[in-house]
């Protein structure tokens, strides 16, 4: 539900790119360059791929002060909230939760649905 | 998957992998003898390495053939003749010696799953760390090769030397080389067992050498992500059920002379107990993401390996323990009910607490011996601050003690599981070496 392993495995990455980014003096993007660099040579395309596909959300979630690693993936559309099922995050929530947070970056859904099926066809 | 599905002509090529793979079979396996030349993809690091993939006679475990007088039939490394007697050296080196195999029928622990711990601890992440990624993708974040049954390399990713039962099996008779089959599957539990021994076990009755088989399923007959986790926990009767339809194939393939030992469950609460306050390395920046967080988040998401013990909930936990217990019951009572006809069946309680807790009395860390990042299954990582303890002592981590005090155990209770030391090992690494690695 909520996205399950594919939320926890944004959730795990996101943390380790503002991680990464922050112990290097960097952005978050920059940390999830880095964090690409890191992979072997045949992986790192599709990580870049991937990288400059959520670039934009994520920085406007850093703009708007909303980035947190839960709150990114909500609005990524890899972690939801399915209905009757409460909010799953790994971080305390800030806000007025993270469905808030992340609605104030996709406010429409066409918005969402855009984003969503961006990130399925990135596979 | 889009590739098989749009060239037909690949399409079985690709239902032959996917086969292969759900079966937990090798993938380069050309004669199909369940035995590979390559590491990954359940090749040598789960069984031992195959001498010739593309004659289904020739494998680990096999009885020689003609005193493999041509050849190394059994790739145990031995062959030939002596020139002094005319006899061949299987004859003179290993006939009579009491060689037995290994086969361990298991889950995640049994093949020592583990994730390498700078992969998710940001201040530990540097270029290279993810050099081995395709290699542990491979073999699905297990590391057979180090575990406490069938490891038998020392690796640089760990400090102390190997111990397991295949690698005592070694180093008692040389003539078992490469005789080890790792048949763990994560997820595993007591129904799933039944099937994959079907497709991935390897024995034949007449032809090949006794074994030990050790069936250890530790925690999956409790253990799922389910809200209602108890409603999908296996039930005493499912489980006698279970085994005994494991034992009857056994009796099927296993050659006369084997043994088969059965494990307890573990007591999982001591995962909780130990982790629950204890920083997850996904928050070792900022010291903010403790193991109580991840579970909770895992099982708010129902991806969780075991929400009964690796829960907030102590009545949860203490229910978990308490059918994990009526599971051991079980499959002891099933023990000591069957009639086997090819090997002899022995219950061995082998509980992680007790290792745990010796490794504690003697000035150990209790978290070292659980997996960093799942904080789930028994570790085999070596923290700095315990290495030079380890390389002063004789103390080690949770897999490496639990195969010593298995061994111990089993020497006890249990004789005829172990091999008795061949007299001629000495002369074998003489004439061998290396007996052709692993």
């Amino acid at each position: 539900v909520n996205g399950g392993s594919t939320c926890a495995g944004c959730t795990i990455i996101v943390s380790l790119a503002e991680q990464i980014g922050e112990i290097n003096n960097e952005t978050v993007v920059q940390g999830f360059q880095r964090l690409c660099n890191y992979l072997p040579a045949s992986y790192q395309p599709p990580c870049k791929t991937f990288v400059a596909s959520v670039e934009p959300t994520i920085q406007q979630l850093i703009d708007e002060k909303f980035f947190t690693p839960d709150v990114a993936c909500q609005a990524l559309t890899l972690c939801t909230v399915d209905p009757g099922q409460p909010e799953c995050h790994l971080y305390p929530l800030v806000n007025k939760g993270l469905a808030w947070s992340a609605s104030q970056i996709l406010p429409t859904r066409a918005a969402r649905e855009k984003q969503y099926h961006k990130m399925r066809k990135l596979g | 998957s889009d590739i098989c599905d749009g060239f037909p002509i690949l399409k079985g090529i690709c239902q032959f992998v996917y086969q292969r793979l759900d079966d937990h079979e090798p993938l380069v396996d050309a004669d199909g003898d369940r035995f590979s030349i390559i590491e990954t993809l359940r090749g040598t690091h789960f069984r031992g390495r195959d001498c010739d993939d593309v004659d289904s006679s020739v494998h680990p475990g096999k009885r020689a053939i003609d005193g493999d007088r041509h050849r190394d039939s059994n790739c145990n490394g031995i062959y030939g003749v002596d020139p002094k007697t005319g006899k061949t050296y299987e004859e003179l080196l290993c006939d009579g010696t009491g060689q037995l195999g290994v086969i361990l029928l298991g889950d995640s622990a049994g093949a020592h799953f583990h994730i390498p711990e700078n992969w998710v601890s940001a201040p530990d992440i540097s270029l290279g760390a993810f050099e081995i990624l395709p290699d542990v993708l491979a073999d699905e974040f297990d590391w057979p090769h180090l575990s406490s049954m069938t490891g038998y390399i020392n690796s640089s990713l760990v400090k102390w030397p190997t111990d397991s039962a295949y690698y005592r099996m070694w180093q008692m008779n040389h003539c078992n080389h490469r005789d080890y089959q790792n048949l763990g599957v994560n997820g595993a539990r007591s129904s799933s067992m039944n099937g994959t021994i079907q497709y991935s076990m390897s024995r034949d009755q007449k032809m090949d050498h006794p074994a030990l088989v050790i069936y250890s399923l530790i925690g999956n007959d409790v253990c799922n992500g389910h809200p209602d986790t108890i409603a999908h926990m296996t039930t005493p009767e499912e489980m006698r059920a279970n085994f005994h339809s494991t034992l009857k194939f056994l009796d099927t393939k296993l050659p006369k002379g084997s043994h088969v030992i059965a494990t307890s469950m573990a007591d999982g609460r001591i995962l909780y107990d130990t982790l629950h306050d204890k920083i997850h390395p996904l928050g070792n920046w900022r010291q903010d993401v403790t193991y109580s967080d991840l579970y909770e988040f895992l099982n708010c998401l129902q991806i969780s390996p075991c929400m009964g013990w690796m829960s907030s909930n102590e009545t949860l936990r203490n229910l978990t323990s308490q059918r994990a217990a009526n599971l051991s019951r079980a499959l002891e009572m099933e023990v000591g009910a069957y009639k086997s006809t090819n090997f002899d069946l022995h219950y061995e309680v082998f509980d992680i607490t007790k290792v745990l807790k010796k490794w504690v009395k003697e000035g150990g860390h209790a978290k070292d011996l659980i997996e960093p990042v799942d904080g789930f299954h028994p570790s085999q990582k070596q923290t700095s601050e315990m290495s030079c303890l380890v390389l002063q002592t004789t103390q080690q981590l949770a897999n490496f003690l639990s195969a010593k005090k298995f061994w111990e155990d089993l020497d006890k209770t249990f004789p005829n599981g172990i091999v008795k030391m061949n007299p001629h090992n000495n002369q074998i690494r003489e004439l061998f070496g290396n007996q052709g690695g692993y």
